[in-house]
C-alpha cells in the first residue's frame, strides 16, 4: 500500500529512468526531520554505507539490516542549540559534521565513532556567525563566517578525534560567501557563490582569490552545487531559488553555466525546469554527478538529468505529509527523500 | 560555446590565474 502510494509519476517517454522505493525508516522518538545524509561506518572489521538522520535535538546513525530494513545504531544527543544541517565529509569513514544554530549556523560539531574504543563521541570544531560550510576531501571543512568588520573563509583539518591544529585561511571576497563547491578533477580549486550573485574561485593551496565572475541579474541568490573544469572552461551547476519565470526557460530550478575564468565571460549551457503543467518553485535540493533533485513548493520532489536538461521523475506530495528533504546518497543511484513527519524513504534511481 | 562568446580560452587557466593573483 505504502509502495503504491509512493510510486513516482513517470513522465512521458522516460519510463526507463525511474525511482523505485527500496525501504523506509522512521525514528519513532523524533517528530521532525531536519536533514538526512549517508556516511561510511566501519565497526568490527565490517564497512558499510549507513544513513544519518537529524532532527533538531539529536542525530541518529542507521545501518542496513536484512530485507531492506534499517536499524538504529546510535543517537548523538545535542544541546539546546538546534541542528540545522548535516555536513558530510567525502571519502571518510566514521566521521560526520553537523551545523547547529538558530536562524544561522552558530557552531559546527564533529560526530565520530572510534573503533579502537568502540565509542561514539562528539567534539566542537568551530563557533561564530557561520554563513556557509562544506566538507572537503581529505577530512577538511571550509566555512565562511562574518564578524562586524570582516569575513573569514577558513579551512579546518580534522583528525579522527576532532579539530587539528593546522588550519588555513582563504582570501575573502568583499561580499558574503553563501555556498561552496569543490572543483572536480582539480585538487587545489574551490568555488563559491556570493550574496551579490558572483562566482568566486580560490586556490586552496595558496589561499589566493583567483577570480570573481558575475552570474547575471536574472538569477539572484544562486547557490553552487557542483563544479568541474573541462577544455579550459569552468562548468558550475547552480540552483536558483529566486529565478524569474520566463517563456523560454520556464521556471528553472538548476542551470549549468560555462565560465571562461580567464575573461570572466559565461554562457548558459543547460536549463533544468519543471515540465509544463507542473507548478512549484525550487525550495531546496542536491546534485550528484549529472543528477539533480529538488523539493518544490508544491510539496513534490523532482529529479532531473542535467545533461539532458530534462525532468526524469516526480514524486507527488504524499497525503500524509509533504516532502521536506531530498538528498543523493554517496552515489546518485540512491535517493533519500524525507517527509515532514520524519519518515525517510530510500529510492533506487 | 565558442571563443567569440567567451573570449580566449586557456587550458592552464588555474595556473595562469594563480601566477597573476595577489598572494
Amino acid at each position: 500500500d505504502v509502495a503504491g502510494r509512493l510510486t513516482p509519476v513517470l513522465l512521458d517517454g522516460l519510463r526507463e529512468e525511474s525511482l523505485q522505493l527500496v525501504s523506509k525508516l522512521k525514528d519513532s522518538s523524533s517528530s521532525c526531520a531536519v536533514d538526512v545524509s549517508t556516511m561510511w561506518w566501519e565497526a568490527a572489521g565490517s564497512r558499510g554505507l549507513c544513513v544519518v538522520t537529524a532532527c533538531e535535538s539529536s542525530v541518529s546513525l542507521w545501518k542496513p539490516l536484512a530485507s531492506d530494513r534499517w536499524g538504529k545504531v546510535y543517537t548523538w544527543q545535542l544541546g539546546e542549540i538546534p541542528v540545522i544541517q548535516i555536513v558530510p565529509l567525502p571519502d571518510t569513514c566514521n566521521l560526520v559534521c553537523i551545523a547547529l544554530g538558530d536562524l544561522e549556523i552558530g557552531e559546527i560539531r564533529l560526530l565520530l565513532y572510534s573503533s579502537e574504543n568502540d565509542a561514539f563521541k562528539q567534539s566542537l570544531v568551530k563557533t561564530g556567525n557561520i554563513k556557509a560550510v562544506l566538507g572537503l576531501k581529505d577530512r577538511r571543512l571550509v566555512s565562511s563566517s562574518r564578524t562586524m568588520q570582516e569575513q573569514q573563509v577558513e579551512i579546518v583539518s580534522l583528525s579522527e578525534t576532532g579539530r587539528s591544529k593546522d588550519g588555513q585561511t582563504l582570501m575573502p571576497p568583499e561580499e558574503t560567501v553563501l555556498a561552496f563547491a569543490e572543483v572536480e578533477g582539480m585538487r587545489d580549486a574551490l568555488v563559491g557563490t556570493t550574496a551579490v550573485n558572483s562566482i568566486v574561485v580560490w586556490n586552496l593551496k595558496t589561499g589566493q582569490l583567483l577570480k570573481k565572475m558575475h552570474v547575471g541579474y536574472s538569477y539572484p541568490a544562486s547557490i553552487c552545487h557542483r563544479a568541474y573544469s573541462d577544455s579550459g572552461l569552468l562548468f558550475v551547476v547552480l540552483s536558483h531559488p529566486h529565478a524569474k519565470e520566463s517563456e523560454s526557460c520556464g521556471n528553472p530550478a538548476f542551470r549549468v553555466i560555462a565560465f571562461n575564468p580567464k575573461t570572466a565571460r559565461s554562457v548558459g549551457v543547460m536549463f533544468s525546469s519543471l515540465p509544463p503543467g507542473h507548478a512549484g518553485r525550487y525550495l531546496e535540493g542536491d546534485v550528484k554527478d549529472a543528477s539533480a533533485v529538488a523539493v518544490l513548493t508544491s510539496g513534490a520532489v523532482a529529479v532531473w538529468d542535467l545533461l539532458l536538461g530534462r525532468c526524469t521523475a516526480l514524486l507527488p506530495p504524499d497525503p500524509e505529509g509533504s516532502w521536506a528533504l531530498a538528498r543523493w546518497a554517496t552515489t546518485s543511484a540512491c535517493l533519500l527523500a524525507g517527509q515532514q513527519d520524519g519518515t525517510v524513504c530510500l529510492y533506487r534511481y | 560555446c565558442s571563443e567569440s562568446d567567451l573570449g580566449p580560452i586557456s587550458l592552464n587557466w588555474f595556473e595562469e590565474l594563480s601566477a597573476e593573483a595577489p598572494s
